[in-house]
């Protein structure tokens, strides 16, 4: 379960904007 | 140049562009109960990003699975709720044959994009979490 959290935060962090 | 709360509220790619936007309309989400709708339209961009190099493979079906059980499955979830049926069974078709294509979340992402530009998104920008920022 952890890991599959781990894997969709990681998911969603990766399509986030970077600080401009 | 243009504050960026302003900006915030020309569209919601405005919003969505911009780091601490998204931070205070997911806090605002939070408070409706509904930031799941956030960090699914997040989730679905990031699978599609996500490279289809060989390799990858077992990744993609183990993160399209996740995406599924967390907000497709549950007909009672709060995303599930905003996608039509039709797109639901086609997601789960997509998992179930193992047919894991980049844009197998696209239809879903943009159901639920609509519903946050008819619903949440105009809220956030009268409610007073946006007001007290700006």
């Amino acid at each position: 379960i952890d890991s599959e959290d781990d894997l969709l935060q990681e998911c969603i962090s990766s399509a986030m904007p970077k600080k401009k | 140049p243009t504050p960026p709360y302003l900006r915030w509220a020309e569209s919601l790619h405005s919003l969505l562009d911009d780091q601490d936007g998204i931070h205070l309309f997911r806090m605002f989400l939070k408070q409706e109960a509904c930031a799941d709708l956030l960090d699914f339209w997040f989730a679905c961009s990031g699978f599609r990003k996500l490279e289809t190099a060989e390799g990858n493979d077992e990744k993609r079906l183990k993160l399209a699975k996740a995406i599924y059980k967390k907000y497709v499955l549950d007909n009672n979830a709060i995303v599930s709720r905003q996608i039509k049926p039709a797109t639901k069974s086609f997601i789960k078709d997509c998992v179930m044959k193992l047919h894991i294509d980049p844009a197998m979340f696209d239809q879903a992402q943009t159901e639920i994009q609509t519903t946050m530009e008819e619903n949440t998104y105009p809220l956030f920008l009268k409610s007073d979490i946006y007001l007290k920022h700006a």
